[in-house]
């Protein structure tokens, strides 16, 4: 890496997009997110946080963004389509330190499959390396090298290389560290969009987390997962969502069919920690975020042919898997891997259990949740009968909402 | 042998090689000639900088890797830290 030789004296930084491209298909909402996050991609390896902040009242940002053509005032004209795609200045006192600009006149992408035009994250975060005081460097890896390189992935799993971190750590230091010595990265204020890719981007409004009605829940890895339409939710085993705004489905779940939009269920296998994600009448086997093999129907784990399910979950007690629809459930042996006779059984056996829960899962503390619409029935510890206060509202106590307003509680279920 | 490259790659050559910093930018008020020594040591530095073999002449994979798209910022900052302190 290559120091500039100037950085900024402050840790908490502020950015504006002033402009945004005038011919992109990118919407402006989408370059602000990608800005937020290229941002971040440096924020978490240092001790440094930004601010985005909203109107030029008082004070410009530290860092104010531009799409510009040709010659715009400063001593690095751009050159149309090509050549020069973007560029920053360094840290400093000067009201120009920190800015970054880039060439309307560039192709800006995001998520582009077919390789046309320039990823405009990735470049932003090259740029915004600049602002923060590196220079150009020579390795391999680096963000840093001078020439464009393509896209760098999904911007929220982007880290930069050791070559990069090891110059931002020269001028500002390391992230403070988490118990679990990672780093962690924390939603801007005010939380912007998730960006959207072209090819997912259509018609998907983002749903209220805090409205329950899940698809689908389930515990994988000590994360519990919130799944809704085409997006996602994930909850720390600390009790802190990785983000209030939900990620795509199809981003993260690599090998995911597009037409399935909906998972109606998911679980972690014990047996070989394998993740099944359920949608209509068949499943697919994920190791860690990669599909293996194809579609799976249902049958293979004991169901008639057609049916689906509602809830899926693995109980440790016993270490087998229950598959829940409507009233009833199936259960299958993992070990045996072969369906138990003698089912589908009546889902009462679970005692004050929700006919057709949204899901089923497991807490790393062994007690079973079953949830339905924004509430959630929990049965302790190799217990099959439901607290004596359930259902309890999901919101406040697992996706960080508000309490319900004092209205009407949830009806009760009839035990059975 | 490679072929001698024409002196429009040359011309380039020596615009981005003083663009980005490997050679000094020419002075105002006196035509300068870049000597041939010069121009293949910085060659030399832009092709070690970009991975290229450092063969210190305008060969093909030089020339196609001063077409790349690229940020504007001169590579070697050195050069500019030198004329900001000759200014002073």
């Amino acid at each position: 890496y290559a120091l500039s030789g100037s950085m900024w004296k402050k840790r908490t930084l502020t950015w504006r997009v002033r402009s945004f491209p005038q011919s992109s298909q990118l919407s402006q909402e989408t370059v602000r997110v990608l800005m937020s996050y290229a941002l971040m991609a440096w924020g978490m390896e240092s001790g440094l946080t930004f601010h985005e902040v909203d109107s030029p009242q008082g004070q410009e940002p530290d860092i104010l963004i531009d799409f510009a053509r040709a010659f715009h005032q400063d001593s690095y004209p751009f050159d149309g389509l090509g050549g020069t795609l973007a560029h920053a200045f360094f840290p400093g006192e000067h009201p120009i330190s920190g800015d970054t600009h880039f060439d309307d006149e560039e192709t800006w992408t995001f998520g582009s499959k077919d390789g046309e035009g320039t990823d405009l994250f990735a470049v932003a975060v090259h740029e915004f390396g600049h602002a923060l005081g590196l220079g150009h460097s020579s390795a391999p890896n680096s963000i840093m090298r001078p020439f464009y390189q393509g896209p760098v992935g999904d911007p929220d799993k982007y880290r930069l290389s050791q070559d990069d971190r090891d110059g931002l750590q020269q001028l500002y230091g390391k992230a403070p560290q988490t118990p679990y010595d990672k780093p962690t990265r924390k939603p801007l204020a005010p939380p912007p969009q998730p960006p959207a890719s072209p090819t997912h981007s259509p018609s998907f409004p983002i749903p209220d987390r805090c409205e329950g009605n899940f698809d689908a829940i389930a515990n994988i890895r000590g994360e519990t997962f919130f799944f809704k339409g085409p997006w996602f939710w994930r909850l720390q085993p600390s009790g802190q969502l990785v983000s209030p705004r939900p990620a795509r489905l199809h981003r993260f779940w690599e090998g995911l069919p597009a037409q399935v939009r909906v998972v109606q269920a998911a679980y972690a296998r014990h047996r070989d920690g394998r993740i099944l994600l359920f949608s209509g009448p068949q499943f697919w086997v994920f190791q860690d975020r990669q599909l293996e093999g194809g579609a799976r129907p249902l049958t293979e784990l004991g169901l008639p042919p057609g049916e689906e399910v509602d809830a899926v979950f693995s109980w440790p007690q016993n270490g087998k898997t229950y598959l829940v629809r409507g009233r009833q459930y199936w259960r299958y042996d993992e070990a045996a891997a072969r369906p138990d006779p003698g089912y589908p059984r009546d889902l009462s056996l679970w005692e004050g259990a929700p006919p057709s829960p949204d899901d089923v899962t497991v807490s790393n503390a062994g007690d079973t949740y079953f949830f339905k619409g924004a509430h959630y029935w929990r049965f302790p510890k190799n217990s099959i009968k439901t607290e004596p206060d359930a259902p309890q509202p999901m919101g406040p106590n697992w996706l960080d909402c508000p309490a319900p307003s004092s209205g009407p509680r949830a009806p009760r279920l009839p035990k059975a | 042998r490679a072929p001698k490259p024409s002196a429009q790659d040359v011309s380039l050559g020596v615009d981005w090689l003083t663009r980005y910093g490997y050679l000094p930018p020419p002075h105002p008020a006196q035509a300068q000639l870049q000597s041939p020594e010069k121009l293949r040591d910085a060659i030399k530095v832009m092709q070690r900088f970009a991975g290229l073999p450092e063969t210190g002449r305008m060969d093909p994979g030089t020339v196609a890797t001063m077409h790349k798209p690229r940020c504007s910022l001169p590579d070697v900052l050195g050069v500019a830290g030198l004329v900001r302190r000759r200014r002073r």
